[in-house]
């Protein structure tokens, strides 16, 4: 654990809490792209199938339980709860061209040939683009709210943290795991022209086009 | 290299 990993977590939860309280306390999930929200809950869930088979660390266990109960939380507020808020209509992107492809390269490039490993790198591609129907509603309705973008903006610090926290663990510890490092960079790098966007007219305006 | 099933990363 060093300081790029400890605070790359908290912000991912930081963008979680962030999402479930917008949507809780508005009682909307107007301009929040479901689709995007159902990725990050079989990102979730294909990841920390772990938890079934082994300890790490009281931290680990409890940020896991965390993050999938939150993604859970947050898919049943929009399809269930508030669905009459949602807007169906412009979350229109076809989460099959990724969720396929991004099945296929797991069974081909991975660890180790093991259900359990095969669905954990499965879940490590699909996080690096489950944010794109998110980003597409965006572009599509050429709007967002500014609290949306606080959460899109965690959630990219996360990921941009991350990537330190493997250049340190690659130092310090010797540790590389090229296919993490690689999914990452990806994802970092399709934020990277909304953290544009976000510093330039989110501060300025507080409402972005 | 990374050890398999050791993911200590959420």
């Amino acid at each position: 654990m060093n300081v790029f990993r400890l605070t790359g977590d908290l912000s991912h939860l930081a963008a979680i809490i962030i999402l479930l309280l917008k949507i809780w306390k508005t009682r909307s999930c107007a301009g929040i792209s479901g689709k995007s929200q159902i990725l990050f809950a079989l990102v979730f869930t294909t990841r920390y199938l772990d938890l079934l088979t082994s300890f790490i660390s009281l931290y680990n266990t409890c940020m896991k339980i965390i993050y999938v109960g939150c993604a859970y939380a947050t898919v049943y507020l929009i399809y269930a709860k508030f669905r009459a808020t949602y807007d169906g209509n412009h979350d229109t992107f076809r989460i099959e061209f990724l969720v396929v492809p991004v099945g296929g390269l797991a069974f081909l490039v991975n660890h180790d040939f093991s259900p359990l490993e095969i669905l954990w790198t499965f879940s490590i591609y699909l996080e690096s683009v489950a944010i794109l129907p998110q980003l597409f509603m965006i572009s599509k309705t050429g709007e967002a709210e500014t609290i949306t973008t606080h959460y899109l903006f965690c959630l990219g610090v996360y990921r941009a943290l991350y990537l330190f926290n493997w250049i340190w663990r690659f130092y310090f510890e010797g540790f590389f795991d090229m296919i993490a490092i690689v999914a990452g960079v990806v994802q970092t790098i399709l934020y990277c022209d909304f953290f544009y966007l976000y510093v330039t007219k989110v501060n300025a305006v507080q409402r972005f086009q | 290299g990374t050890l398999v099933e050791d993911h200590d990363e959420l």
